[in-house]
């Protein structure tokens, strides 16, 4: 039966018509995205989705003009170090977090503005030699950091103004951490990969680390996403950006493995393979939806948990797809060309 | 997943993991 299960379920021509054209915004003076995201922004006691997009030296914040319309609302410079990544703060309004730093993060910033005081700032969260960062519910950010001895695992809860209100140590593992996952349910439970291809779960109130189980050495690098927790099982999706093609199962872009953190035993439930004949994967995951960016220059998107490619965004005639984001709270998928296109799908 | 795959399951595999970890 598990066999059966590892077996991959690619559709011949995936449906595109999963995902729908919401509006695109461009941003014309943008010559380099390097991300892009949504944050929930509260104004005049209205409360609304907003787009952020990153370059190497600018953060914008988009507003809903109409359905179709995004207007760029504010711009923050930052000159000094250049902008790697959006870190996505579910659930948390009014704040933008993102990672600076060269080739890797070396500093986490949060960014404010006020449209009614027309006043903004950014303050520093972190720095260090970052190796990993995840925003979870409850203003709270998890970072894995490192120096020549030894490793630190940090949960900063943030306040409503973009400062540090308290800051709880992780105990750290011996492998430096990858990625961290927030687990779906469990507010104080957390799981992390690790650069010897193990996943870790902690417990947030207390900083202890509660688990250490390997993923197997047939996926080196693997990444984790998301976790779920089921009947005295944690399921966690991972992804694996350097697992080599096999004739059994294709080009694995995500995993859902079961774990049983009981006894520290695993097994694959399902494989999302890359579709026929594409190579290379950035991907990123919201609820059971998986969706990466190829090589290609196109978008996959899959149902996780049916191991199905449900939707391709083939590139353009405008250029290559460079970034894929799912929205907060379910709104949508973003697609992003290097330009400062986006485009919102809904799915 | 059956327990023969995985060996026995605990649904309170969290608590008990916090109690036995070191602190």
């Amino acid at each position: 039966a598990v066999a059966e299960q590892l077996t991959p379920v690619l559709l011949d021509g995936p449906r595109e018509e999963s995902l729908q054209l919401v509006s695109e915004l461009k941003d014309s003076s943008c010559s380099c995205a390097v991300d892009v995201g949504t944050v929930w922004w509260e104004a005049a006691g209205r409360r609304e989705l907003r787009v952020v997009t990153a370059s190497e030296s600018t953060v914008s914040l988009w507003e809903p003009l109409a359905p179709d319309c995004w207007g760029k609302v504010y711009t923050w410079h930052l000159r000094e170090v250049p902008v790697i990544q959006i870190v996505p703060l579910p659930d948390t309004c009014n704040l933008v977090c993102v990672a600076l730093g060269e080739l890797e993060i070396g500093e986490i910033r949060l960014l404010l503005h006020s449209s009614e005081t027309d006043s903004s700032k950014h303050s520093l969260v972190k720095t260090g030699n970052i190796k990993a960062v995840v925003g979870l519910k409850d203003r709270r950010l998890v970072s894995s950091s490192r120096t020549m001895q030894e490793q630190q695992v940090e949960m900063v809860l943030l306040s409503e103004t973009g400062g540090s209100k308290d800051r709880q140590s992780l105990m750290p593992p011996e492998e430096t951490v990858t990625a961290f996952a927030e687990v779906e349910g469990m507010r104080e439970a957390l799981v992390g990969t690790t650069a010897g291809n193990s996943v870790v779960v902690w417990n947030l109130k207390t900083g202890q680390l509660l688990k250490k189980m390997h993923v197997g050495y047939s996926y080196p690098a693997s990444i984790c996403h998301r976790a779920y927790s089921d009947s005295g099982l944690l399921f966690v999706v991972l992804s694996h950006p350097l697992a080599k093609k096999s004739e059994s199962c294709g080009s694995p872009a995500f995993r859902v493995v079961a774990f049983n953190p009981h006894t520290g035993q695993s097994t694959g439930v399902m494989f999302s393979c890359l579709p026929l004949s594409c190579a290379g994967r950035q991907g990123d995951v919201w609820d059971t939806a998986g969706a990466a960016v190829l090589t290609s220059g196109a978008v996959a998107v899959w149902d996780l948990l049916q191991g199905r490619c449900v939707a391709v965004l083939p590139p353009g005639p405008a250029g290559h797809w460079a970034l894929a984001r799912w929205a907060t709270s379910g709104a949508g998928l973003l697609a992003g060309r290097r330009d400062g296109t986006v485009h919102l799908y809904r799915y | 997943c059956s327990e023969s795959d995985l060996g026995p399951i605990s649904l309170n595999w969290f608590e008990e993991l916090t109690a036995e970890a070191p602190p």
